[in-house]
């Protein structure tokens, strides 16, 4: 099975 | 003063169902150079951005940048209200409480005023790192609609794999699978129907389709779409709007657990 990423584990906040 | 006038609002008209679907709420950041939107879904999987040139309206003043925070069904909403020929016109005073969105008719014998309060958001700016993709693909942006809705009947998932010899999507369910393999063009007869791969390594990923359905309802702005993807980053679908800018949506990959 595969697991959803987010996009904060990408992007960091600026 | 803000002011943005668009000789037609089929333009905004469509740039708003194609975000509605993702967004409840987005803040439009008005300067001097355009406007421009950054905003996830509700679950932080994707984002959309979007950037209108100023130089792409047809009368544009932004005396002092504006952040305005905008209900997205209730500006999809006031857009229906608007056809697709009318002239449109937004305005907004400095320190704004409200936006006015003004629609002419083509005869000037109509004018509609309508008046959306601003909300006040908590911005959540993410830095999108420049990234060299490791394939980008062009395709006729309906032919990508199409296979993510066809897709989507298999699985909630759609594996796009690309190649030197074409672009892979497919979908596996419960009750069996499909796949669609698109070849690069050898030769087009018009560009908006070429498919066109340009690629360093080959990728495989994974995504949702229910996001992909969503952005796929940006298909009326742009004939074309492209898709740029590395591995184990988040794919960026990419639509242009006429001469006024573009339509963005990142789309975070699922992985192996």
């Amino acid at each position: 099975a595969k697991k959803q990423t987010t996009l904060k584990y990408f992007f960091k906040k600026s | 003063m803000f002011e943005a006038r668009l000789a037609q609002s089929a333009i905004l008209k469509k740039v708003l169902e194609a975000v509605k679907d993702l967004l409840t709420e987005a803040t439009f950041e008005c300067s001097d150079s355009g406007i421009q939107v950054q905003a996830m879904d509700n679950a932080h999987v994707s984002l959309v951005s979007l950037n209108l040139r100023s130089d792409g309206f047809d009368k544009y003043r932004c005396d002092r940048n504006l952040s305005m925070g905008m209900n997205i069904g209730t500006m999809t909403k006031i857009l229906r209200c608007a056809s697709s020929e009318d002239t449109v016109t937004l305005r907004a005073w400095d320190n704004p409480d409200n936006i006015i969105f003004i629609f002419e008719s083509q005869n000037k014998e109509k004018l509609s005023e309508y008046e959306m309060k601003l909300i006040n958001m908590d911005q959540e700016h993410l830095g999108i790192p420049e990234t060299v993709y490791s394939c980008v693909v062009k395709m006729p942006s309906q032919e990508f609609a199409r296979i993510c809705k066809d897709l989507s009947q298999f699985g909630e998932a759609i594996t796009i794999a690309c190649s030197k010899e074409g672009i892979k999507f497919t979908a596996a369910g419960d009750y069996g699978n499909a796949n669609i393999k698109l070849a690069q063009t050898a030769e087009a007869d018009k560009e908006e129907e070429a498919v066109i791969i340009d690629m360093q390594e080959p990728v495989k990923l994974t995504f949702a389709c229910r996001y992909l359905n969503s952005f796929v309802k940006a298909t009326p702005l742009c004939a074309q779409v492209k898709l740029s993807m590395s591995g184990d980053v988040p794919l960026v679908c990419e639509y242009q709007i006429g001469d006024i800018g573009h339509i963005r949506y990142y789309l975070a990959p699922k992985i192996d657990d």
